[in-house]
């Protein structure tokens, strides 16, 4: 996955992702193709929740996924997932769960219940880094004001690191693959250095979830993994997502 | 170049989506949070059970590659529904409702609810 919170020059929010997933579950040899990947962008839907008939927040959800990886809550945040790998990951997690410790959160119902329940950025930024988890996540966070928006690392029990937008240091936008973002990432799967190079490239005052799209078209930030790109500013509410292709010559993930 | 990960030039002018890279709009639904949880996904999964129906296959198909005696799927068909009275309200509900719009077993309709915390290993 690839998540980035950008802030323009006016200091207009805008959110974006692209959703990979499938790695390694069935490789159609013919087709050149991730099984699982292919057999997901059919579910890809975006939903309006609303209560008393006004929407509460909108997604991009796959169907029959009662979590969130995708959502705004509009003209309050915007908030996406991207998958973190760990030895200590969601398998001991459920083990725990099963053996009836039940004080951590399943990740993409905590997601959820932020999209649901906070109205603010603090609010949702303090539920995202302190909750204790079953499995650990990267949280892409953006608000609504001028400098919120940040990057939650977070292992199962603890928040390592919250990444903000910072003007002092020029950081008007903060980007997540899969990798903390004090290391280095895998350098068979590097998609931060040219998603980071398509962003400074296209610079502040040009970034708008239009030039978002293609910086998230670039391959390899689009790969063979990836179902869908969404779009969101959180001033409009938009939410906007594309069931994405990449065709040869293009990365596997 | 051509080694993974392929990497090309930053591209620009591909909005509004079109092209080789784009390969459909997404549909918009409507869940309304004031309908019990096991009714909430029925317009969704009405209409995208067979693109359900046929993703759950291809896990059936995975996990018995690696089993091939088909006992990986028996536990989840057996034991996984049995973690769904521990999930939290409304998850454990609307999980229910989708099981039973779409005839999927409930114990794979979980296993694809928890798949995150299943593959972050």
């Amino acid at each position: 996955c690839t998540s980035v919170v950008a802030e323009d020059s006016k200091g207009s929010l805008f959110h974006a992702r692209n959703l990979d997933f499938g790695l390694f579950m069935g490789w159609d040899v013919k087709n050149k193709t991730w099984i699982v990947t292919e057999k997901l962008r059919p579910l890809v839907v975006n939903v309006d929740f609303r209560r008393n008939n006004q929407t509460v927040f909108k997604s991009t959800n796959f169907a029959g996924y009662v979590g969130m990886l995708t959502g705004i809550r509009p003209h309050v945040f915007t908030l996406t997932m991207n998958e973190r790998f760990s030895l200590d990951g969601g398998y001991i997690g459920i083990l725990e769960w099963i053996l009836g410790q039940r004080d951590g959160m399943w990740m993409s119902f905590l997601t959820r219940s932020v999209l649901e329940n906070a109205t603010s950025y603090e609010e949702a930024k303090k539920l995202l880094s302190q909750t204790k988890l079953l499995a650990p996540a990267y949280f892409i966070l953006g608000g609504n004001q001028t400098g919120q928006g940040c990057v939650i690392t977070r292992s199962r029990t603890l928040s390592l690191d919250i990444w903000e937008l910072d003007h002092s240091l020029g950081r008007w936008y903060v980007l997540e693959t899969n990798y903390d973002h004090w290391k280095e990432p895998l350098f068979v799967d590097d998609r931060r250095t040219p998603a980071m190079k398509c962003m400074n490239q296209t610079t502040q005052a040009n970034i708008s979830p239009k030039t978002l799209y293609d910086v998230l078209s670039t391959k390899p930030v689009l790969n063979k993994l990836t179902t869908y790109t969404t779009l969101m500013d959180v001033s409009t509410g938009l939410l906007e997502a594309y069931l994405r292709d990449c065709p040869d010559p293009c990365s596997p993930w | 170049h051509l080694a993974p990960p392929f990497t090309e030039e930053c591209r620009t002018g591909m909005y509004p989506p079109k092209g080789p890279t784009f390969k459909g709009a997404v549909t918009w639904y409507t869940v309304d949070l004031n309908l019990p949880p096991s009714k909430r996904w029925a317009a969704v999964i009405s209409d995208k059970k067979a693109e359900l129906v046929a993703m759950i296959q291809v896990i059936r198909d995975l996990a018995n590659a690696f089993v091939p005696s088909g006992k990986l799927i028996d536990i989840v068909d057996k034991d996984l529904p049995l973690l769904v009275d521990t999930l939290p309200y409304p998850f454990n509900e609307e999980i229910r409702g989708i099981a039973a719009v779409s005839g999927v077993p409930l114990g794979e309709v979980v296993l694809f609810n928890i798949f995150y915390e299943v593959f972050t290993v």
